[in-house]
């Protein structure tokens, strides 16, 4: 595993850990779309069918495993949990589902590396992450007052695309056989959907004032 | 291969 893949990995995981901590410790999702969470949990079951099939390591089982888990408790948390449920924009938050979901496994069905069911399923969960980001963006956009542990969620979660295209490029040199266009062509525009969010972002943090997206 | 390469992502 290269540099880039690690740091990429941490700082996916770095994003969970303060969504999970913002949930958790302040028992709040104020700002935090449920569609794009509900999203996400799709993509991992879809990718991860994987699981039961292939060994790779102990440490992509339990990555695997921990992206799982904690998808899916996030979404438990929005909807079911007492307290958090009820700091849930859903005003705000009215992207539906279907207008990502049918598009992605339209083209999972045409354009994929093999016409059989998990590599379907893997084509579809690279195009749904790829627009998953876009209810979150939508509902930030909404939110007059974006706290710092959301920017920070969604900062984190740019950054992992953005090491992972790097990943892409190193192991392009080093491994001549590593070609994936499905994952390439589709991280680099899930990497694009953040760049409007990052110029603010970073804006923000170097005139430290409050982050807000224009509408 | 590069069918594990791929697998190996998460």
């Amino acid at each position: 595993m290269n540099v880039f893949r690690l740091a990429g990995d941490m700082t996916h995981l770095l994003s969970v850990v303060v969504l999970l901590l913002k949930i958790h410790t302040i028992k709040s999702c104020a700002g935090i779309s449920l569609k794009t969470q509900e999203l996400y949990a799709v993509v991992f079951a879809a990718r991860y069918l994987d699981l039961f099939v292939h060994f790779v390591s102990l440490y992509n089982t339990v990555m695997k495993l921990v992206f799982l888990a904690s998808s899916f408790s996030i979404v438990w948390y929005m909807k079911r949990h007492k307290i958090v449920r009820r700091t849930y924009d859903k005003d705000h938050d009215t992207f539906r589902h279907y207008v990502l979901v049918l598009p992605c496994l339209l083209l999972a069905l045409l354009i994929n590396e093999k016409f059989t069911f998990r590599e379907v399923m893997w084509a579809f969960s690279i195009y749904l992450e790829a627009v998953a980001i876009f209810p979150q963006l939508v509902l930030l956009q909404r939110t007059r007052n974006i706290d710092n542990l959301t920017g920070q969620y969604v900062f984190f979660l740019g950054a992992y695309r953005v090491l992972y295209i790097l990943n892409w490029i190193y192991r392009y040199f080093t491994e001549p056989h590593f070609v994936h266009w499905i994952s390439w062509v589709a991280g680099i525009v899930q990497t694009l959907l953040y760049a409007d969010f990052f110029y603010y972002y970073i804006m923000s943090w170097k005139n430290n004032v409050k982050l807000e997206l224009p509408a | 291969d590069s069918e594990d390469a791929k697998h190996d992502e998460l």
